[in-house]
């Protein structure tokens, strides 16, 4: 089973074209594994992106050196996976 | 029986097609299952038909999950399904509807990649399709139809999450669909529910000019956002996919609308801006009972507009 301990979703926003293309570019680095939830489509609307762990710096110093604006939606990505399963769990233990 | 299906829980693959067999059970004279194909790794496509009789009847065709990741629209699929036997001969529109037409829902389009997500991977997007010559597994089965196959927003790359295939319609389960629509002939609207941006989009994806019912299309999409935002708040952009977020070749919306389907839309369910795919279980039925105005704006709207 797959696990993302560790990994953040970041909720990004470009500025204009030009950071989106950045956005672009960086997530052709295939070496990094990025996986756009949701991708850079045009100034103003929020990108978000699953960044695994061990890139997390270097992608969030790309982001910063390039004055692209992001915040972090979701801090441990296995974290929500794991209160997820507990719920699904406590749900089919629940008589109805 | 379906009074005691947990409709505010995720589930798995197999419990849903318990389900389904529960909701035809409890509801024989009008819900009914049809196996339309099947995956990949060899799971059956399943398609409800609701229907109060009459052959030849035009068509309304829902589906959801053809995106496995996002869990909230195969729920929001179970939930609606549900409403929709639930508010016959109560509700006016939706009786109205079922009179006339039949409608047609595909809740899980992807069954291969949903059964992973449960398995292996949480946050597996395309299908489990083999792809020859390389490492990585799966077509973005939104990127395989044919409708600028092949365009902007979609890869040649078989590692990336918008991996269009081979060929179009190379996946079972954009194929079956495929077949199927065009064996009926009288489909008339094709709604296509994904998660989260919150948007309600329609054609087109893969060019920027506006479709020839652009304007008609857009003052449908104006009428659902705004009912749906009336029940929580919750606010949706709407727009043609190209103007609206990007340009993606090879969707299923542009298929439709190429192939003769006036009514083509695409929702984007919500987005809390703090879980992404991971949407807590808790937000299921407020998702799903926001959804359901906007969805039958849209399906009253087809109904009061034959062509």
């Amino acid at each position: 089973e797959k696990l993302f301990v560790g990994d953040q979703v970041l909720r990004v926003t470009a500025r204009d074209e030009e950071q989106i293309a950045l956005l672009r570019v960086l997530g052709e680095r295939t070496e990094l594994q990025l996986d756009f939830w949701r991708h850079p489509a045009r100034p103003g609307l929020p990108a978000d992106l699953q960044v695994p762990f061990p890139c997390l710096q270097e992608v969030k110093t790309f982001l910063e050196s390039n004055n692209i604006s992001y915040s972090v939606m979701i801090e441990d990505v296995q974290e929500l996976l794991d209160e997820e399963k507990k719920t699904m769990n406590k749900s089919r233990r629940t008589e109805r | 029986s379906t009074s005691t299906f947990d409709f505010a829980s995720y589930h798995t693959l197999d419990e849903i097609y318990d389900w389904l067999n529960t909701l035809v059970a409890d509801h024989p004279n009008l819900v009914s299952k049809l196996h339309i194909g099947q995956s990949y790794e060899k799971r059956p496509l399943y398609v409800l038909k609701f229907s109060t009789g009459g052959s030849n009847r035009s068509a309304i065709w829902l589906d959801t999950g053809i995106h496995s990741r996002e869990w909230i629209t195969q729920a929001t699929g179970v939930w609606t399904a549900n409403k929709i036997v639930e508010e016959y001969g109560q509700d006016p529109s939706v009786t109205a509807i079922l009179d006339s037409m039949d409608i047609f829902f595909e809740i899980i389009v992807n069954p291969d990649g949903f059964a992973f997500t449960h398995s292996s991977n949480r946050l597996w997007r395309k299908t489990r399709s083999i792809n020859a010559g390389s490492p990585c597994v799966g077509v973005d089965p939104n990127r395989n139809w044919d409708a600028g196959f092949g365009g902007a927003g979609s890869s040649s790359n078989p590692c990336s999450e918008t991996y269009r295939g081979p060929y179009a319609h190379s996946e079972s389960e954009v194929k079956s669909i495929v077949d199927f629509i065009c064996g009926h002939g009288s489909v008339k609207s094709i709604i296509s529910i994904h998660s989260y941006s919150q948007m309600l989009l329609y054609p087109y994806g893969y060019k920027t000019v506006p479709a020839p019912n652009h304007q008609e299309l857009n003052e449908v999409a104006k009428k659902a956002v705004s009912d749906l935002a009336a029940v929580y708040g919750t606010k949706y952009t709407y727009g043609s996919i190209a103007d609206t977020i990007y340009m993606a070749g090879g969707t299923s919306v542009d298929w439709a609308y190429d192939n003769g389907v006036k009514y083509s839309f695409t929702f984007e369910l919500r987005d809390t801006g703090r879980y992404g795919f991971l949407l807590p279980s808790s937000q299921i039925i407020p998702t799903a009972t926001e959804t359901w105005p906007a969805l039958l704006d849209i399906m009253v709207h087809v109904l009061e507009h034959p062509y």
